[in-house]
């Protein structure tokens, strides 16, 4: 399964 | 968001601080380099397409506008305000933007995680970011009189850095499937360029003489 791509850093 | 993280975002914070205290308040940019600036800004606007399109937190939104504001106004005050632009040192600044611009565009075009244009701006900003300190690095040398801001400044980003690295690892044991190496490695070859002037750093503070770094 993909992982959702978060860019949750700065 | 763990300590790491929240350490290393409010020591860039700092750096920021401390920058613009020195041109805000001593009206001088003196060994600032505007190339490493314009990078900056360059870094910031092409990561952060995402701030109208994706919400992950009130911290996020206002960090990121924090660096998109602060970095614009640094390029704008050295380029364009009256007092400070006199202190630029503008002669030994002469790094090219695109000898590291284009390199770090071709990689994001050749590695990244998707081929989406979000998704490449997100990637060429981390391998600019990871470059953008050379124009600076390399001011630094050349300037004979290292002021203590503009140390406290260079420190500062590089500890920003090295915390950022220590999230990771935190992350990498903590969360599941937490693996990005294209942030990291970018990550690392841009904590990497500091320890040379750490190491000058370090020494200086230990001896308590003036930061001067060998030519």
């Amino acid at each position: 399964l993909e992982q959702p791509h978060m860019h949750d850093e700065l | 968001m763990n300590i790491f993280r929240f350490a290393g975002d409010m020591t860039h914070l700092a750096s920021v601080l401390v920058l613009l205290l020195k041109i805000h308040t001593i009206k001088s940019c003196a060994g600032i380099s505007l190339k490493t600036q314009e990078l900056y800004a360059l870094v910031f606007a092409t990561r952060y397409l995402d701030l109208f399109t994706d919400y992950i937190s009130l911290y996020n939104t206002l960090m990121k506008l924090i660096f998109l504001g602060s970095s614009f106004s640094i390029v704008w005050y050295i380029r364009y305000h009256k007092i400070v632009r006199r202190s630029y040192d503008k002669d030994q600044d002469t790094f090219r933007h695109y000898f590291l611009v284009l390199p770090c565009l071709l990689l994001a075009l050749l590695i990244n995680e998707k081929f989406t244009f979000r998704e490449v701006m997100w990637t060429f900003s981390l391998y600019l970011e990871a470059v953008a300190i050379l124009p600076q690095l390399v001011l630094l040398q050349r300037t004979r009189n290292i002021d203590n801001l503009t140390g406290q400044y260079v420190f500062l980003l590089g500890a920003y850095r090295a915390l950022y690295i220590l999230n990771w690892i935190y992350r990498y044991f903590t969360e599941p499937h937490y693996v990005h190496w294209i942030t990291w490695i970018s990550g690392l070859v841009q904590t990497l360029l500091y320890a040379d002037f750490f190491y000058y750093y370090f020494q200086s503070w230990k001896n308590n003489v003036k930061l001067e770094l060998p030519a």
